[in-house]
């Protein structure tokens, strides 16, 4: 059962927080920008 | 070094169900906020494309080395995430303003000719969302409490 | 069933209304849509009973589902997700308005009673549907009512530990014994960011709801594991279990690099549920230690662990009530043999307790081995600290703490190779950051080989601490130091016993690992 950790698509040796950009226990790379949802000004809620 | 044990009835039950849902494994829209402008659609590129962000995407210093069309992609495509927050502030480091009543961006094109508590006036280049251009405006007063 | 005449269509059309014209409305139109929706409801009697709101959740629920089952046919992913939002627009928008601003109840068990009833159809459409299953739509329901929940905007902040409370209860009920057709969703809810960040970070309005919400997390992980376990054990990987496997990891492998603490709270009932040939993630487990901890380099010459700062002082908070797995007359027995050394017998019958079965393989109680072994332990460090002793291999015999390793060398003498694997895997896995535990637990590990009386004993000691070396990484500080001990300290012969040389092979190992840690 053992596994080379490192290949998990997760930067371990990040200093920021891993979960702010965890994508899914079933994917090997991490959130884009996009995908984060960020509480923005609401003068940017233009659409 | 205990060995097996044989899976129960019950156990067997529960590898052919999860062998079904393996089949139905859950796509990353499905946790995530609709995105109206840029839904995320699986597109399988060919190998040789970049298959992640490159590294450090998502610093304030890699956005300011992009041109200003894309953090103004980024800023109207991607709205409420983190990467609509970082293009403002990469358009910020760039010396653009946001106007909150006209929604765009405003750029001195040269020092403007009155300046006061209320406002200032000049010529400004602004980028035009419904027109997706830049464009110079003469002449233009930017009354402060527009300024986000 | 029995819903009354006409209510599924009322509650359709409603539904229907609220989802065509004022689900996409912005903020602003959305509310006042909804008070003008609330009344529509309110003048169909739908909130005459609480059994009529019941129903009308219930029936909104199976519609949406039902449509999504169509619309994922016809690929219409988006759709699907149009659909469920707005249906959770008007769940959040009820919930917010239910009950006055101050009496949260009417909100809380309205959270509650709707995410149950969701569950129930998930239950049911599981069994139902069996094959045709679909976990999309309960998944989307589940994730976007925790989403909405969090927008600042709805102003739920005041009951969001009720909220988080209700989403572990449902989380329970839906669990993947009882849902597998719905366990990868399931994974990717407990482990989303929004729920992790709202469960582990030290957030909670009070520094104890702070603890009670990791607990509870801890609880949703032992649910997932006890999942796998059967299938792990027997390493029968399908491509369906090894992704829920890699899922696992990956989540503890975050949970490692962002939330350490609370993998230090919560290890010993996560221990208690992996199984024992799952070694690299009860490693991953126990290689977590405080951030504000500066972990001395295992290898460091000469390191004296009783010598690092405070190893003794403070014990490692459990936050699992381990004493309840064990039997109170067990516990009678052992606190009165730990006090006046009687009954004689009770060292000769404690095999008779932890053996439940004549199964190979699956002989004891596993978690009542732990238990003993943490319980005998504690009070074993508390009898050392009353005479200011710290544990070492000559203080382990002292008077004050021969009861406690008369019992662990019963143990190791008398069990079963089986008995004694799992006896020394309870101790090892204590054997993490440096705390009084880890200390302890180390120092009776070497007392044990030492004073063992057969090579057998001592060959499976060291077994054990090997396989658990020799996984890929993380390793934990505790298992190195005893280790490097083990092999570096004279005292215990180490290379004198023939199972180091027992084949070319395994004395190569040993030698690497040797000059590595020498």
């Amino acid at each position: 059962l053992g596994t080379d950790l490192t290949t998990l698509g997760l930067n371990l040796n990040s200093n920021e927080n891993l979960y702010h950009s965890f994508l899914s226990p079933f994917s090997d790379s991490p959130c884009r920008l996009q995908d984060i949802d960020f509480p923005v000004p609401t003068e940017y809620i233009i659409n | 070094p205990l060995g097996k044990t044989v899976l129960t009835k019950e156990q067997n039950q529960h590898l052919a169900i999860l062998e079904g849902a393996y089949k139905k494994l859950p796509h990353p829209s499905d946790t995530e906020r609709s995105r109206n402008y840029l839904p995320r659609i699986a597109v399988n590129t060919p190998a040789h494309y970049p298959q992640v962000p490159p590294v450090g995407h998502d610093s304030l210093d890699f956005l300011c080395k992009l041109n200003c069309d894309t953090l103004f992609f980024m800023f109207y495509y991607m709205e409420g995430t983190k990467a609509q927050f970082l293009a403002a502030q990469a358009l910020k480091k760039l010396s653009w303003r946001f106007h909150t009543r006209y929604m765009m961006w405003f750029q001195r094109y040269e020092e403007p000719k009155v300046i006061t508590d209320e406002y200032e006036m000049g010529t400004y280049v602004y980028f035009d969302y419904s027109k997706w251009a830049q464009n110079r405006k003469d002449g233009f007063t930017f009354e402060y409490k527009y300024l986000e | 069933f029995e819903d009354p005449e006409g209510l599924k269509e009322k509650s359709e059309q409603l539904l229907h209304e609220w989802i065509q014209h004022h689900s996409s409305l912005p903020l602003k139109e959305n509310t006042k849509a909804f008070q003008q929706f609330v009344l529509q409801m309110n003048s169909q009697g739908l909130f005459k009973t609480d059994d009529m709101i019941t129903r009308f959740f219930r029936i909104c629920t199976e519609n949406c589902v039902e449509t999504c089952y169509i619309l994922i046919t016809k690929n219409q992913r988006q759709a699907c997700y149009q659909r469920l939002d707005a249906f959770v627009k008007l769940i959040i928008l009820l919930v917010k308005h239910s009950g006055d601003q101050t009496n949260h109840v009417n909100k809380i068990n309205l959270f509650n009673k709707v995410l149950g009833l969701i569950a129930g159809c998930l239950l049911y459409d599981q069994e139902s549907k069996l094959g045709q299953f679909e976990p999309m739509p309960f998944h989307r329901l589940f994730f976007m009512l925790l989403f909405e929940a969090n927008l600042p905007e709805n102003n739920l902040e005041p009951i969001i530990y009720h909220v988080l409370q209700a989403f572990v209860n449902v989380y329970h009920i839906i669990r993947p014994t009882k849902a597998p057709g719905f366990a990868y969703s399931w994974l990717e809810l407990v482990s989303h960011r929004v729920f992790l960040s709202k469960m582990l970070q030290v957030s909670q309005p009070t520094p104890d709801q702070s603890f009670k919400s990791w607990n509870m997390y801890a609880t949703i992980l032992t649910q997932l594991i006890k999942f796998l376990s059967p299938f792990l054990r027997n390493i029968e990987l399908t491509q369906s279990v090894m992704l829920l496997y890699k899922g696992t990891l990956r989540l503890f492998l975050v949970l490692l690099h962002d939330f350490p603490e609370f993998l230090c709270n919560s290890h010993y009932q996560l221990c208690d549920a992996i199984p024992s040939n799952c070694i690299q993630l009860r490693n991953l487990v126990l290689s977590a230690f405080p951030r504000s901890m500066k972990l001395p380099d295992p290898l460091t010459p000469n390191l004296k662990v009783d010598m690092i700062a405070d190893i003794d002082a403070n014990p490692p908070k459990i936050a699992y009530p381990y004493t309840y797995n064990i039997p109170s007359k067990l516990k009678n027995d052992l606190d009165s043999y730990i006090k006046t050394r009687a009954p004689i017998s009770f060292l000769s019958d404690l095999r008779s307790y932890l053996q439940t079965s004549p199964e190979i393989g699956s002989r004891y109680n596993i978690q009542l081995m732990n238990a003993l072994v943490m319980y005998v332990g504690t009070y074993g460090i508390q009898a050392l600290r009353s005479k200011s002793l710290t544990p070492t291999h000559t203080n382990l015999t002292h008077a004050v703490h021969s009861t406690y390793i008369d019992i662990f060398q019963t143990l190791v003498a008398d069990l079963d190779s089986e008995g004694r694997y799992l006896f020394i895997n309870a101790i090892a896995n204590q054997l993490r950051y440096p705390n009084s535990h880890t200390h302890y637990f180390g120092c009776v590990l070497l007392n044990l080989f030492s004073e063992a009386n057969t090579e057998a004993i001592q060959e499976q000691i060291t077994r054990v601490l090997l396989e658990r070396l020799i996984v890929n990484r993380p390793h934990p500080w505790g298992l190195l130091v005893t280790f490097i001990e083990l092999i570096k300290n004279p005292q215990f012969k180490f290379w004198n016993h023939q199972f180091v040389h027992c084949a070319p092979e395994i004395e190569k190992m040993f030698l690497s690992l040797g000059k590595n840690c020498v």
